[in-house]
């Protein structure tokens, strides 16, 4: 089973704003 | 002989000012220093002439710069009159710098030389050293001639290969003669005993070969028509005297009639334009390879660029000379747990639950999350 790739726009970043990577 | 065409500078030369047997001015009463070395040789009537030397110090040198390095055979001057009693042969290594004794002529070696007569029965020391010999005899015809060789103060034996203390002695850039007492005159410290004297010579030679190692078999004129070795074997300098840039995986060293001693290109896979040579990693290799590759290009690192650099892994489908066999890790920026992947083969550390090459998938039994911290959760 191929599972789908990681989809960023899913992640909520609201408490790790400095985790965040540029895009 | 490399003196042949050469400039001699002489430290007296007469004609200056025209007398009645010497006109520097007048080319058919002129004696410059040039014919020493002129193409015109013992045919050539016309000599070199001193200036009339009245009183004491009566030293004379000629000096003729060789351009290069070059390794001694001989040395000789024919005179045009009576040879001097004393002469100094001196060399100089560093194109007139400093220089050194090669032989002293003389009558007097004591008294002109401080130095003891050569030993008939061979040389004294184990190396070669600068021996006094008796002064050049009158010949019939007025002249004499000088003619030192390179093998007259160096003990039998050594080989020119194998001995760099015969290396050194038989390299010179320059040679000087100094011709310091006249003949007749005996001893010049008295002054009642002496008569205006000049000294004369027609041709000096100095019989050598262009010095170059044992790494060119052939000088060129530069385009500053200097003179300079046609270097091969991975050597540069005037002299073959020293690696290449790029060649630096052993030290330099002479050539011999067996071994070409080539400097050796460092092996840096295509990835680096620089090297250098590290003697501690020389000798731990066996005294095989020294060579260490400076700034590698392409993502690559190591000593000879042989692997890829924090970030980077090798990509099996490219030879290691390929300037894409190093590829990026491209960790993915959520799902990996670092930048850095397996230099081999590519995998990047994922977080619990994630997979694939770049850590960019859930695993099976896994979903995604909302949270970047854990991306993958376990399916309910």
């Amino acid at each position: 089973e191929v599972m789908p790739t990681l989809d960023m726009a899913l992640f909520d970043w609201t408490d790790y704003e400095d985790l965040k990577p540029e895009v | 002989n490399a003196a042949l065409g050469r400039e001699v500078l002489a430290s007296s030369t007469c004609g200056r000012p025209a007398t009645r047997a010497c006109d520097a001015s007048d080319p058919r009463r002129a004696h410059p220093a040039a014919l020493l070395t002129s193409a015109g040789g013992p045919a050539s009537p016309l000599c070199w002439r001193s200036d009339l030397l009245p009183r004491a110090p009566l030293n004379v040198t000629l000096t003729v710069s060789l351009g290069k390095a070059f390794e001694l055979v001989f040395v000789s001057l024919r005179f045009c009159s009576a040879p001097p009693a004393s002469v100094a042969l001196l060399k100089s290594q560093d194109h007139g710098r400093s220089w050194t004794p090669l032989a002293f002529f003389s009558s007097y070696c004591g008294l002109d030389y401080g130095r003891l007569p050569a030993p008939v029965d061979g040389l004294a020391g184990p190396g070669p050293e600068a021996l006094c010999f008796p002064a050049p005899q009158a010949q019939p015809d007025g002249g004499g001639l000088l003619a030192f060789s390179v093998q007259d103060g160096s003990p039998p034996g050594l080989d020119l290969d194998s001995s760099p203390v015969l290396q050194d002695w038989v390299t010179a850039t320059d040679i000087r003669i100094v011709l310091t007492r006249p003949a007749m005159l005996g001893d010049t410290r008295d002054a009642e005993a002496m008569v205006p004297y000049s000294y004369s010579a027609m041709e000096l030679q100095v019989g050598g070969r262009c010095k170059c190692n044992g790494h060119a078999s052939r000088c060129l004129l530069d385009t500053q028509g200097q003179l300079i070795c046609d270097c091969r074997h991975g050597t540069e300098g005037p002299d073959c005297g020293r690696c290449k840039p790029f060649y630096c995986d052993r030290p330099w060293q002479r050539a011999t009639a067996r071994e070409a001693h080539t400097c050796l290109a460092c092996s840096c896979n295509s990835h680096a334009r620089r090297c250098r040579f590290n003697m501690e990693l020389y000798r731990l290799s066996g005294r095989r390879s020294g060579g260490v590759c400076l700034n590698c290009r392409h993502n690559t690192a190591g000593r000879h660029c042989h692997y890829c650099r924090e970030g980077f892994y090798r990509d099996p489908g490219r030879a290691l000379s390929d300037r894409h066999a190093c590829r990026a890790c491209d960790c993915h920026p959520v799902g990996a747990a670092g930048k850095t992947c397996n230099q081999t083969t590519g995998q990047c550390p994922c977080k619990d639950g994630v997979t694939g090459l770049t850590c960019n998938r859930c695993a099976s039994g896994f979903q995604q999350s909302r949270s970047p911290v854990a991306p993958c959760v376990k399916t309910p």
